[in-house]
């Protein structure tokens, strides 16, 4: 564990947690892409099954708890719950073109052909692109809540503060996984623009508004 | 390669 890592994890637990925290507190759900939360779940679902086979550590279970619990629950909040706000005439981004692709590569490009490393390596696949779904909702709005924004910086830069740590790892450490790096620079690489918007616009106390 | 169970990261 370094320092990297470690803020990027925060830095995926802030996320939820203000994802979380906005959808209670304005008891809705408005501006969120339930489709992006659908691929989100279905990441730490297919990621963490290790979790019934093999102990790491008490921080490395915790953390995958709290993020297969929170992924269903937000899932809950935004399907049954607070369905009501769900705003879903702007969620219309084809999960299937994702879903196939990613499985297809998964089968192919996995560094071991078992039920837990191929499911691990869709999990890696699935999430470079998860976000998809929400960020093309938000280019069809033209605007996301500054809440909802907060949400995607944080969650963008923790696979970004990851790359740090693949490398300061490769250094280090001799340890890099392929996978891992390619699909999170990939991952990285689908926020850059969001994040240009981020800073020079929402830190400014900007709504995030897009060029027309 | 690395094997699965030395995945520590999340």
């Amino acid at each position: 564990m370094n320092v990297f890592r470690l803020a990027g994890d925060l830095s995926h637990l802030l996320a939820i947690i203000i994802l979380l925290l906005k959808i209670w507190k304005t008891r809705s759900c408005a501006g969120i892409s339930g489709r992006s939360q659908i691929l989100f779940a279905l990441v730490y679902t297919t990621r963490y099954l290790d979790l019934f086979t093999n102990f790491i550590s008490l921080y490395n279970s915790v953390m995958k708890v709290f993020f297969i619990s929170t992924s269903c629950a937000t899932i809950y909040l935004m399907y049954v719950k607070f369905k009501a706000t769900y705003d879903h005439n702007h969620d219309t981004f084809r999960i299937g073109f994702l879903l196939i692709p990613v499985t297809i590569l998964g089968l192919l490009i996995n560094h071991d052909f078992t039920p837990l490393e191929v499911l691990w390596t869709f999990s890696i696949y699935l999430e470079s692109v998860a976000i998809l779904p929400q960020l093309f909702m938000v280019s069809k709005t033209g605007d996301a809540e500054t809440i909802t924004s907060h949400y995607l910086f944080c969650l963008g830069l923790y696979r970004a503060l990851y790359i740090f740590n693949w490398i300061y790892r490769y250094y280090f450490e001799g340890f890099y996984d392929l996978i891992a790096i390619v699909a999170g620079v990939v991952q990285t690489v689908l926020y850059c623009d969001f994040f240009y918007l981020y800073v020079t616009r929402v830190i400014k106390g900007k709504a995030l508004k897009l060029p027309a | 390669l690395e094997s699965f169970k030395q995945k520590d990261e999340l």
